[in-house]
């Protein structure tokens, strides 16, 4: 746009780059777009308060919504997803399109009452969703 | 995983976060992989293997469960709130490598008391901890024994009690009476205003038997107790009876199985730690740790 300008300095200033991002979105990414949902889950609705004595509440997040057509960097999602998504498009429509599932979690600590009346601190792996992708 | 009914099937809602009237028998009904296939119990992770057993009608029904002592709870709640963030979060602190602190009550334990009792003389307790909880892949990397006292008796301010703690063995199943395989002697320094718990490091002392996997550690500790601290300003004064609540046993441990949180570095990454711990929530160390330094 800066050749333009210096060619025909009259012309209408080119579009700037936010204008251009939103201009774009309405092409590349679905209303209902893939990602993080929450969800408070309270281990007394699941009647394990009688052993798990913390924490109380847990928000192990979810993950919902459509992946677009042109994915890119913007879900770091692999090339085999958007060669996936060409399959479904044009080759075998079986072929399920890319869904949208946590990329990323973090921990969590649990302390619970064992059978034998011990008591077991433990820290467990991917409990939390913290991120978002489409594969 | 192999496909099982109920669990990610697309037809049904993942049994996990939905959260139906009876949640648990959901999740039991939900987690049985159709009939002629092994049970599922090898594929959950520990804490729903654990819960998944003892849903109301859990796979083996309600199992007797033995509920904790208060002292022991309250000590585990605080080491909690220590260990994890308010959304139970695991804290970042650098040099920790437990994923796992379990804390055994003595299975039994008989005071073995003399007729009679003399202020002084010498009390002794021989304790039985059962460790099958602890599991093949959570190694141990420290034990405590955690001590409190019975606060409803009323004590001087502060007391130190000489204690000896010995190991007992059956070298072979015929021995009846199991021999010494070896002993520690330590006091310990309570003072009742400031603290309610003292932490006796015994990791030397019970590694060898954990290593082999040994799943009932008996021990018997002698111990006589005196008002003052020999090393404070109170000089050790007349012997007091006071009633020592049997300790906890405190294992902290390194599970490497994938459902456990493993933390970044490892013992030879980087900076070389002193010690593979950070310290343990504060009671008092007992001030007569064998080794005079920290493990």
């Amino acid at each position: 746009s800066r050749q333009r300008r210096n060619e025909n300095p009259k012309a209408a200033p080119a579009t700037s780059a936010g204008n251009l991002s939103e201009y774009l979105k309405q092409f590349a990414f679905p209303p209902h777009e893939c990602e993080l949902h929450s969800f408070r889950l309270s281990f007394s609705q699941l009647r394990w308060d009688r052993w798990i004595i913390a924490p109380h509440r847990y928000s192990p997040q979810f993950c919902r919504g459509d992946c677009p057509r042109a994915l890119g960097h913007r879900y770091g999602s692999p090339v085999h997803t958007m060669v996936q998504t060409l399959i479904y498009e044009r080759l075998d429509p079986s072929v399920p399109r890319p869904s949208c599932v946590p990329a990323a979690y973090s921990p969590l600590s649990v302390l619970t009452i064992e059978p034998d009346g011990s008591i077991v601190y433990k820290e467990y792996e991917d409990m939390i969703a913290t991120k978002c992708t489409c594969r | 995983l192999p496909r099982s009914r109920g669990w990610g099937d697309s037809a049904g809602a993942p049994g996990f976060l939905a959260a139906p009237e009876d949640a648990a028998s959901q999740l039991s009904a939900g987690l049985q992989l159709p009939q002629g296939e092994a049970p599922v119990h090898g594929l959950l992770p520990p804490l729903l293997k654990a819960l998944h057993d003892r849903g109301p009608r859990g796979r083996h029904g309600e199992a007797p469960r033995l509920q904790p002592d208060s002292r022991a709870l309250r000590y585990m709640k605080r080491l909690y709130r220590m260990s994890a963030t308010r959304d139970g979060i695991p804290k970042a602190q650098r040099g920790r490598l437990y994923n796992t602190v379990r804390l055994f009550a003595p299975c039994w334990e008989c005071e073995l008391r003399p007729a009679h009792l003399g202020k002084g003389d010498v009390h002794s307790v021989d304790l039985l901890f059962n460790l099958d909880r602890v599991t093949t892949l959570e190694h141990l990397l420290k034990s405590v024994l955690l001590y409190s006292f019975d606060t409803s008796v009323p004590i001087s301010s502060s007391i130190t009690c000489m204690c000896h703690l010995s190991l007992k063995e059956n070298e072979f199943s015929s021995q009846v009476c199991p021999s010494t395989s070896h002993s520690l002697d330590f006091s310990l320094h309570f003072d009742v205003r400031k603290r309610k718990w003292v932490e006796m490091d015994v990791t030397s002392f019970l590694q060898p038997l954990i290593a082999m996997n040994r799943r009932n550690v008996r021990m018997t500790l002698n111990f006589t107790c005196l008002t003052g601290d020999p090393q404070g300003s109170t000089k050790l004064g007349n012997a007091v009876n006071v009633t020592l609540v049997p300790p906890s046993l405190l294992l902290y441990l390194n599970d490497t199985s994938e459902q456990a949180y493993h933390r970044g570095s490892s013992l030879g990454h980087g900076r070389k730690s002193s010690s593979p711990l950070v310290d343990p929530p504060r009671g008092d160390r007992g001030r007569g740790n064998p080794q005079g330094k920290r493990a």
